[in-house]
């Protein structure tokens, strides 16, 4: 069958913080977040990919409403001597991009025409995030709105009427 | 209000590819995904995390049926030397689990909580990937069955009631 793409959702309202150089043991992304969680933080998308042979460490980003940025990089350099994490950075210009739909599994080529899309509209791919009902990327936030409607475009959306607030 | 959590989905059936150091360049994603799509693999997580500064790199991840890993490397070896990709890795050994629910994105702790559960447990979090109604880790295969009795128990979900393959 077909997939169906019921639309694209778009977020500027948060900043992404990357902890750079994480170590890789047990226990690191609980203590992480532990923290981040006890300062009230809200978290939205989680990326963390695997560390690199032999290095030990790894990074791990995530996005949060610009609001608690300083909380939650207080929260996190609070820990950074102690748990060994490299660097904390911080990003304010950040837009995040989800294309919704079901069945996307199944259909390979989704992800490519997503990908595709931002390519021939010119704009850079900084962080992706995948669940079966969901394609996230992370890009420019001054790029979000050319990315919106490069992606309505390819995907053939009606802008007017499929633009949703969907969560997944 | 209280985040909803629904039940525990876990999977055993993927294998992961992991292309390290591909160019942080306009169009690379696009490139990877259309030559794996073509390929007729079907592609469940993708995960992929900024470029550390200055390096113009970054690794991409995803994760596919055990039966589609030929032709995903075959793939991918045929672009690897032209477009710069520094290694292409195979993992057969994973599992992923996924907690789903809702509201969770409102509820800072929950994602330390399933890391807190894993670190209880002593399992290793290789991937993270998250949406607002799913929490997404990679551990290795052998850990999963463990992973999941933990997570159940540290939710108080009722393990014979709500376990369920739902996607998100
Ligand atoms: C890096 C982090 O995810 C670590 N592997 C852990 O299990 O917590
Ligand atoms: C790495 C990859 O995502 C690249 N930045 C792109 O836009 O395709």
């Amino acid at each position: 069958e077909q997939p169906l793409i019921s639309g694209v959702a778009h977020d500027r309202s948060q900043a992404k913080i990357t902890v750079i150089g994480v170590p890789d043991v047990l226990g690191s992304a609980a203590q992480l977040f532990e923290a981040v969680a006890a300062a009230g933080v809200n978290i939205d998308m989680i990326v963390q990919n695997v560390s690199a042979h032999h290095s030990g460490v790894t990074d791990i980003s995530f996005t949060l409403p610009h609001e608690q940025g300083e909380a939650a990089r207080a929260a996190l350099q609070a820990l950074a001597a102690e748990y060994g994490y490299q660097e904390i950075q911080y990003d304010e210009g950040v837009g995040k991009l989800s294309l919704v739909g079901a069945g996307m599994r199944s259909h390979p080529g989704v992800s490519a025409q997503l990908f595709g899309a931002l390519r021939d509209a010119g704009i850079n791919i900084e962080m992706i995030s995948t669940s079966e009902i969901r394609i996230s990327v992370v890009t420019r936030s001054e790029d979000l709105d050319e990315a919106v409607r490069a992606v309505h475009s390819a995907f053939g959306l009606d802008a007017d009427k499929v633009e949703a607030v969907v969560y997944g």
